[in-house]
C-alpha cells in the first residue's frame, strides 16, 4: 500500500503539472485513507480530502469535491493546520456557490474575507486573494433568492468599508441602499463579473442571474406600488404577465414578499408589513424630524 | 431665506400625513 | 432637508457665476446649465441676483423668461407660452416635467394618473409610471406609492418648489391653523388627564368608604 500510494501521488503531481485536474484528483482519491493495513494520521487524511476537492473544483466539478469535503469536515474540527483549514473554508465556499446556494456561500466568502493574519504558517495570504473573497462574497448575495435574510446579509456587505473599493460596489449600492429597480445594462454590466455557472440556464428557461434580478426586481416594485397588474408588472420585469404572477406567487409562498394576488381581477396586492396605524405613527415621525431639521437649519442661520 | 421656504412647503404638503381609505377605516 | 442639501452647493456655484458677469450671453448660458443641471429644483437664488434680473429687456430676455418658468411654472405653462421662450433640451423638458409633479403634488396627496398624463405629456400607463418611479422617485423629489387599481400616485413626500410672494399668507395661515389645532389637542389631553385623575380619587375615595364600612359592620357583628 505504502508503494501504491506513492506511486498515486507522483502521477497526480504529473497530471497536475498538465493541467488535467480531475485525472490528478482521481489519482489521489485512489488512495485508501481508511486503511485498516497502514495508520494515517487525522492531518493527512484532511489534506489530501481538500488537495482532491480543490482540484476538482479546477474543473468545477462540485458534486465529486462535495464529497471529499464532506470526509474532510469529520477531520477539521480536530484540525490545528491553519493552512489546511483555511483550505477548507475556501472550497466549502466554492462548492456551495457552484451548487448555486448562493446565500451560504456568500457568508462563507465573507467570513474568508474577514481573514486578520496575512501569514499563516509558510503561507502568505493575499490582499487581493481577500478582496476576491469579499467580492465574491458581494456577488453570491445579489444572486441569492430575494427577502428578508439576502437583505440582511446585503446590509452587513453595505456596511463594510471596504466594500467601497470593490468594482462591484455601484450595483451594491443601488441594491442594497437604495433598494432599486435594476434596468438592463445595470445588469448586463454586472453579468460581466460573473462566472459561467452563475449565468447557467434553469429548468424554467430563466438563468441563474435572470431569475435573481428579477425576484430582486419584483420585491423593489413591492416598495413602489400598492398594487399592480400582472400585465403592467411582466412589462416592468420583461418577462410574460403568467411568469410575473407564478414568480409573485412563490415568493409570497416562501414568505419573502409579502402580498396577495387576485387572479379574477389579475393584478397583485402587495401589503406593507407594518399596519396602516403604524404606517401612520412612522409618517408622524418623519414629520417631526422634518419639522426639527428646519428649526435647527433656523437657528443655524440665526433666525 | 428661500431655502428654509421651500423646506417648510414642503412640510406643510405633508399634512395629513395619511389619506387612504384603509387608514380611515383603521382610524375610525 | 437632504434635497436642500444635495442643492445648496448647487445653488450657490451658479449665484456666484451669476454675480461675477453681467456679458447677456454669459448669463444666458448659466441659466441654461442651471436648467439642466439634473440635480437642481430650485432657482429663486439665482433669479435674486442683480445680474439676472437685468436680462429683463434685453436680447436674451427670453432666457429670464424660462428661468421664471422654472422657478414657478409648469410644464402648460411652458407648452402655452412656447413662442416666446427658448426651445427646450431634452434635459430642461424632463426637469420642467418633474417640477410639475411637485406642483401638483402641492395641492392633492392623490394624483390621478389621467391627471398625471394629462399635465406631462404621456400617452401610458407604463410611460407614466416609469417617469414617476426613476425621474421622480429615485430623484429623491417625491415619495409615495403607485396604485394601478384606482390609478392614481399616492404622495407621501414632495420636495418644496420655489415660493411666490403671494404663497406666504397661505403657508402662515396653514402653520396657524396648525398650531391651533395642535393646541386645542393638547389642552383637550390635559383636561382628560385631569378627568382621570379626578375619576381615579373618587373611585379611591369610594373604595376607602367602602372599606370602612365594611370594617364598621364587622365590629358591631
Amino acid at each position: 500500500e505504502e508503494q501504491v500510494l506513492i506511486i498515486r501521488e507522483k502521477l497526480a503531481e504529473l497530471y497536475e503539472s498538465e493541467q488535467e485536474w480531475s485525472q490528478a484528483a482521481k489519482m489521489l482519491s485512489g488512495i485508501d485513507l481508511d486503511s485498516g493495513i497502514r495508520m494515517l494520521d487525522d492531518a493527512y487524511k484532511l489534506s489530501k480530502c481538500v488537495h482532491i476537492a480543490r482540484l476538482y473544483l479546477e474543473d468545477d466539478d462540485a458534486v465529486s469535491a462535495e464529497a471529499f469535503i464532506n470526509k474532510a469536515s469529520f477531520l477539521v474540527t480536530t484540525s490545528q493546520h491553519e493552512v489546511l483549514n483555511l483550505q477548507y473554508k475556501v472550497c466549502y465556499a466554492r462548492i456551495l456557490d457552484l451548487k448555486r446556494k448562493f446565500l451560504e456561500a456568500a457568508l462563507r466568502y465573507y467570513d474568508i474575507s474577514q481573514i486578520e493574519k496575512l501569514q499563516i504558517g509558510d503561507e502568505e495570504i493575499d490582499e487581493d486573494a481577500l478582496e476576491q473573497a469579499l467580492s465574491a462574497a458581494v456577488t453570491c448575495t445579489i444572486l441569492a433568492a430575494a427577502g428578508p435574510q439576502r437583505s440582511r446579509v446585503l446590509a452587513t456587505l453595505y456596511k463594510d468599508e471596504r466594500c467601497s473599493k470593490l468594482k462591484i460596489y455601484p450595483i451594491l449600492q443601488k441594491v442594497v441602499y437604495l433598494e432599486r429597480i435594476l434596468r438592463k445594462p445595470e445588469i448586463d454590466a454586472f453579468s460581466e463579473e460573473l462566472k459561467p455557472h452563475q449565468k447557467a440556464l434553469l429548468p424554467d428557461n430563466f438563468t441563474v442571474l435572470d431569475r435573481a434580478m428579477i425576484e430582486h426586481n419584483l420585491l423593489s416594485a413591492s416598495k413602489l406600488y400598492t398594487n399592480i397588474s400582472f400585465e403592467e408588472l411582466g412589462a416592468l420585469l420583461g418577462i410574460p404577465p403568467q411568469k410575473a404572477e407564478k414568480i409573485a406567487s412563490r415568493m409570497i409562498y416562501e414568505d419573502r414578499m409579502r402580498g396577495s394576488i387576485d387572479q379574477v381581477e389579475a393584478i397583485i396586492h402587495f401589503e406593507d408589513d407594518t399596519e396602516e396605524l403604524q404606517q401612520w405613527d412612522q409618517q408622524i415621525a418623519g414629520l417631526c424630524q422634518a419639522l426639527n431639521d428646519i428649526l435647527d437649519c433656523m437657528t443655524s442661520k440665526g433666525v | 431665506d428661500n431655502s428654509l421656504l421651500r423646506q417648510v412647503l414642503s412640510l406643510l404638503r405633508r399634512l395629513p400625513t395619511i389619506e387612504s381609505e384603509k387608514f380611515q377605516d383603521e382610524f375610525l | 432637508m437632504e434635497m436642500e442639501k444635495r442643492q445648496a452647493d448647487l445653488i450657490e456655484q451658479f449665484t456666484q457665476q451669476a454675480e461675477a458677469t453681467s456679458d447677456p450671453r454669459a448669463l444666458a448660458s448659466i441659466i441654461s446649465d442651471a436648467t439642466c443641471h439634473p440635480s437642481l429644483f430650485a432657482f429663486s437664488e439665482i433669479l435674486s441676483v442683480p445680474n439676472i434680473s437685468k436680462l429683463d429687456g434685453t436680447q436674451v430676455s427670453s432666457s429670464l423668461d424660462l428661468l421664471h418658468l422654472f422657478a414657478y411654472g409648469t410644464w402648460n405653462d411652458y407648452k402655452s407660452s412656447a413662442g416666446h421662450l427658448p426651445s427646450l433640451l431634452p434635459n430642461q423638458a424632463k426637469k420642467l416635467k418633474q417640477l410639475s409633479v411637485l406642483t401638483l403634488a402641492e395641492t392633492n396627496k392623490v394624483l390621478p394618473y389621467d391627471k398625471l398624463m394629462e399635465e406631462l405629456d404621456v400617452s401610458n400607463v407604463r410611460e407614466l409610471e416609469d417617469f414617476l418611479i426613476n425621474e421622480c422617485m429615485y430623484s429623491g423629489i417625491v415619495r409615495g406609492k403607485l396604485d394601478q387599481l384606482r390609478r392614481c400616485f399616492e404622495v407621501q413626500f414632495a420636495a418644496g418648489r420655489d415660493i411666490r410672494p403671494e404663497q406666504l399668507n397661505s403657508m402662515i395661515q396653514a402653520l396657524s391653523s396648525w398650531l391651533t389645532t395642535s393646541d386645542h389637542m393638547l389642552q383637550s389631553i390635559q383636561e382628560k388627564i385631569k378627568w382621570a385623575d379626578t375619576m381615579s380619587e373618587a373611585s379611591r375615595k369610594h373604595k376607602k368608604e367602602v372599606e370602612d364600612r365594611v370594617e364598621e359592620v364587622k365590629k358591631t357583628l
